[in-house]
């Protein structure tokens, strides 16, 4: 069974996608096999992974209206080893058409469980045979039904935060969320880390942000800061992770040794 | 009766609430009265104008659910002529608890409507007499009932771009979405013009995107740029805009010139 991580912060342009692809893309390299799956309607991991807009059906929304199995949906990324649900404009839609819906918080979990116990004879052979490491799922910026599926599916959180005082101020209602999911959904929810992003040394808030969210949560945070770096976001536009854009950049070595210092955290549990 | 102008982008984190605040301080600075609403569940805006969690009650979502009106809303900030109406977390169920009612849609507008043709006598004094010149929304990171309520409201929408790959991907999904609110809400919706954020001359990519931006939207883009400038992101943690803040730097001169193109905008049509 894969471990389901969800990448998730309701503030916007924190390094949620940004994450979710080069963490997934580190993660691969060590030769976990790891699948992406793009919840976000705007598709930017699946732009960030150089997948077309035209080949984005039938997408992760697909999968949550059951329309389609993850062996069907998933399409290769440039990175051996990593594997993408592509996220498309339907998805916006899955809020409303959900509604009314038989456990509609449970659709993604249900599609992964169902997936990963008979993933050996769905797929055409493009997938893994033997079936996923990991499971990253990039959130859209909201608390709404969407990220509610990757909460109710996964087996931690990965909480991005960008250095700066406006990021803070979310913070407090998405741990509120996360109680609330773990107290009627999902109580195996956990925690995996807070990762500081975009950390500019030069900024003296930056640095104070992060003094302050390593006094209130402690071990809570990864050691591994990513700091702010033009190549991270040049990557996107090339439709790669900045791990393969410029594997020598201060961006991508921070997301390899974040990578490592996940692993350790996991095996030591 | 005031021009509503809305604030919008689903891609996250683009200089929204800081083009809300920080727009909506200048106009004021020219003597015009400002109302801001403040439309995200984040509360960003009441956060960057110093209003304490506790104080906003009954708030936008007040307002949204029919409880409330603006006059009893609204509040005054550290800005002469420049009134807020909060948001906080109540508003995040807005979305699920409008689900059934009657023209959901149309919630804000019927609220504005009200409060403009009534003003001189609901209020106590607080809020200007004489009504509003500008309103502004800021808007959530997403396209759903929120920030379609705020186009179905608005007169115009401004869409704060940030200089980034990425945030390229979104803006046609957003032009398609205006469209449709036009075709079925607000025919006279348009688009008041994107203001470019966060740009970087020292920074090729920033350079590039606006480039492309200003290609492919003409007229529709303000010259008027707004450079990254870390005094802009401190100003939040004081509770008072980057003008109250610091008046000389680039980016609360970059904000002055914004509400000063805006206005020659307005009055050549
Ligand atoms: N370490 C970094 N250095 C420089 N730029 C970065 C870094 N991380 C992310 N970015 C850029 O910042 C912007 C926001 O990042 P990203 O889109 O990953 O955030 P997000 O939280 O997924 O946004 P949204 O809330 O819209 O989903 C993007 O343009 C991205 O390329
Ligand atoms: N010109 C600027 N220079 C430096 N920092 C900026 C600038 N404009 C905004 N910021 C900072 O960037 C972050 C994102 O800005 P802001 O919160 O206004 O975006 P947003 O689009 O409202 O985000 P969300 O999608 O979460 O609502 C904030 O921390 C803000 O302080
Ligand atoms: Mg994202
Ligand atoms: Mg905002």
């Amino acid at each position: 069974k894969p471990r389901v991580i969800a990448v998730v912060n309701q503030k916007g342009g924190v390094g949620k996608t940004t994450t979710a692809i080069n963490l997934g893309t580190a993660l691969a390299a060590t030769g976990r096999r790891v699948l992406l799956i793009d919840l976000d309607p705007q598709g930017n991991a699946s732009t960030g992974l150089g997948v077309d807009k035209a080949a984005r059906q039938p997408g992760s929304y697909g999968v949550l209206i059951g329309r389609a199995g993850f062996g069907e949906a998933m399409v290769p990324t440039p990175v051996p080893n990593l594997f993408l649900v592509p996220a498309n404009r339907d998805l916006s839609g899955a809020e409303i058409e959900l509604v009314d819906a038989e456990r509609r918080a449970h659709r993604l979990r249900e599609a992964i469980e169902t997936f990963t116990s008979f993933s050996v004879s769905e797929h055409d052979g493009a997938a893994p045979a033997r079936g996923f490491d990991y499971v990253l799922i990039d959130c859209p910026p909201s608390l709404t039904l969407l990220t509610l599926n990757a909460l109710v599916a996964a087996d931690s959180l990965l909480v991005p935060l960008q250095c700066e005082f406006l990021a803070l101020d979310g913070l407090s209602e998405l741990l509120h969320t996360v109680d609330v999911v773990k107290a009627n959904f999902n109580p195996r929810l956990k925690i995996q880390g807070i990762v500081l992003t975009m950390f500019d040394n030069r900024n003296r808030l930056s640095s104070q942000v992060a003094a302050d969210v390593r006094a209130h949560f402690g071990a809570q945070v990864y050691e591994t800061m990513i700091p702010r770096n033009v190549r991270v976001s040049e990557a996107p536009s090339f439709g790669v992770p900045v791990l393969l854009y410029d594997i020598s950049c201060a961006g991508s070595q921070a997301y390899a040794h974040l990578a490592s210092e996940l692993l350790k955290r996991e095996n030591a549990e």
